[in-house]
């Protein structure tokens, strides 16, 4: 066996050049290098193979490999572009770039209606809506009559469904969440403009300078 | 008041979207 010094341990399935990836997306060299020392620790977590799986990726945001959630689930499927189970790292920045704060606005909100078109139909539909918000009350404290949960879903889609035709379409989407701004909240993450204070180690082994 | 909440408001409150929970050491 020869040296297994950084450069091996970056030749793992799915890795792409910081560089390329800088250049596609919000982040610096850096702060894709110092992404890759989170998605490393994120893909060995549970199986040591380069690669996030669901269950990694569960136990990353709740602590428990085994906690179903509709959302997480989602986020899921969105980052695993490749749709083959697993998140490489190329698909993790890419998809985490969305969540950067320079990122448009724009990027942010078509990003969020696919989460919430959760069939894939190119619509968010009353009854995805309806599923979504249960469960969400299903993973939290709040219990609500399903007349109340009717009704929060009813209002909201006759607002956002401002052409009536029982579904929401991206125009309407973008139409509502430019009247609902706080929708966009989770959208970003501040804490990725401070990934490098984050991971700095491998900031100091960089072989590339930022050209910002 | 529940029933004058916002459904998406409210889904956005979930603990799956928060992606802040990736970088907590």
């Amino acid at each position: 066996m020869g040296c297994f010094c950084s450069k091996h341990s970056r030749q793992t399935p799915g890795y792409e050049e910081p560089t390329i990836l800088a250049s596609e997306t919000s982040f610096t060299v850096s702060e894709v290098e110092a992404l890759y020392e989170l998605f490393k620790k994120l893909s060995s977590s549970i199986i040591d193979d380069g690669l996030i799986h669901k269950e990694e990726f569960q136990f990353a945001l709740f602590r428990n490999s085994n906690k179903r959630n509709l959302f997480a689930d989602r986020i899921f499927d969105l980052f695993d572009v490749k749709r083959n189970g697993v998140i490489e790292f190329g698909e993790f920045v890419r998809s985490l770039s969305v969540f950067h704060p320079n990122t448009p606005q724009s990027d942010k909100i078509a990003f969020a209606f696919r989460l919430y078109d959760l069939r894939y139909t190119g619509y968010i539909e009353r009854e995805e809506l309806k599923e979504m918000v249960l469960a969400l009350l299903n993973e939290s404290d709040l219990i609500l009559s399903d007349d109340v949960v009717e009704t929060i879903v009813d209002k909201t889609f006759i607002d956002a469904d401002s052409k009536g035709d029982g579904k929401i379409d991206m125009e309407e989407w973008k139409e509502f969440v430019a009247r609902n701004p706080s929708l966009m909240k989770n959208m970003t993450l501040p804490y990725l403009k401070d990934i490098t204070l984050a991971f700095p180690s491998f900031v100091v082994n960089s072989e590339v300078e930022d050209s910002e | 008041k529940p029933a004058a909440m916002n459904a998406f408001e409210l889904i956005s409150t979930s603990q799956g979207l928060n992606l802040s929970s990736l970088f907590e050491k």
